[in-house]
């Protein structure tokens, strides 16, 4: 996954993501693609949440998944959640669950849904999501409606190892993939790396929906694991999603 | 040079995106009790996320005939990991099993699986 939070020189927030999951669980030889994730793309949908006549949040999601991924309250906050891969990842959690060990914990895409559902505040978001106990490793990127609003969490299941908020490294973007951020980038995965070039290629002065959807278009922020790209104005509550395709047509594509 | 050959680069033409790269989208209400909320969306998509579950437990298999007894967990204790999950989770799923015919532990499955997949 690839997740960014933008800032315009008037203080306006946009996010982008772009979800990757599949790989590693079985290559289609015959039509270069990985089958999970090929499996997954007909049952995208973006779902918009309902109370008393009104929409509350929006997200997208794969049909019968009920955790949310990827959200937006509108006027409230957005958010997107990236993979943290780890040897003490969400199995020990689980288990922990199913064997009545700890269930004072929550799914990471639960916590999601929770706030989408009940959070009045951007502030309320972070801090929520930096405290709970989980069950498995993440990071949660959230933007809100006013300036200066994003922030990466990097989650472990007791608490924030790091949180990384708009403008620490005098940027006006952060930018978040599967590694921690503030590590050397693994050689084999490096999309943190050209997301930032390309970010800055594009400059401050234009954060706008047209410019995420070319950043997180291009290789390797597009792979053979994206399934959908995704961008959102929590002020505005403005949400859209696209199906995303790598195809080998003119280069080969990088399968993650 | 490697990059390129790759087709690394920062592309400025690709907004935008067609018409048919849209996601659907659909309603779901939160004043209708959990267990019938997901319903008339589900019944669209079952023979879609049952090929999937299907794959899923496949592909388990095909890594190690011993994990069998994963398999078989997914039959013994998923279901009863509907009961504890947090309101209105847990009803959720169980519609969503109802509405697509398909177990209620293979629901729970497809459910956790992104935990289990940070491993």
């Amino acid at each position: 996954c690839t997740s960014v939070v933008g800032q315009d020189q008037y203080g306006n927030i946009l996010h982008g993501r772009n979800l990757d999951f599949g790989g590693a669980m079985g290559w289609d030889k015959i039509n270069h693609t990985w089958t999970l994730t090929e499996k997954l793309r007909p049952l995208m949908v973006q779902i918009n949440y309902t109370q008393n006549g009104q929409v509350l949040f929006k997200t997208t999601t794969f049909l019968g998944y009920i955790g949310s991924l990827t959200g937006i309250k509108p006027g409230v906050f957005s958010i997107s959640i990236n993979e943290r891969n780890s040897l003490k990842g969400g199995y020990i959690g689980l288990i922990e669950w199913i064997f009545n060990i700890n269930r004072n914990q929550s799914f990471i895409t639960l916590a999601i849904r929770d706030m989408l559902t009940k959070s009045e505040s951007y502030d309320q978001t972070v801090k929520y999501l930096a405290e709970v106990s989980l069950l498995a490793p993440c990071y949660y990127i959230v933007a809100g409606p006013k300036a200066g609003q994003g922030v990466i969490i990097t989650r472990s299941r007791n608490g924030p190892d790091d949180i990384k908020p708009l403008g620490r490294d005098n940027l006006w973007f952060i930018a978040q993939t599967n590694y921690d951020n503030w590590k050397k980038q693994p050689i084999f995965d490096d999309r943190l790396t050209p997301c930032i070039k390309c970010m800055q290629a594009k400059g401050k002065n234009q954060v706008t929906f047209e410019s995420l959807f070319n950043v997180l278009s291009s290789r390797p922020m597009l792979n053979k694991e994206t399934v959908y790209t995704s961008l959102m104005e929590p002020a505005t509550g403005r949400f859209e999603s696209y199906w995303q395709y790598c195809r080998d047509e003119d280069a080969p594509c990088r399968p993650w | 040079d490697v990059a390129q050959q790759i087709g690394e680069q920062c592309l400025n033409d690709q907004w935008p995106p067609k018409p048919d790269r849209v996601l659907p989208t659909y309603i779901v209400n939160l004043d209708v009790p959990p267990i019938e909320r997901w319903k008339d969306v589900i019944v669209t998509y079952k023979n879609e996320l049952s090929d999937l579950i299907a794959y899923l437990k496949t592909f388990i298999i095909e890594i190690s005939p011993e994990l069998q007894f994963l398999i078989n967990l997914i039959d013994t204790k998923l279901p009863a990991m509907a009961d504890t999950l947090p309101t209105p989770y847990g009803d959720e799923m169980k519609g969503i099993s109802q509405a697509s015919g398909l177990p209620l532990g293979e629901i729970v499955l497809y459910n956790i699986f992104y935990e289990i997949s940070s491993l």
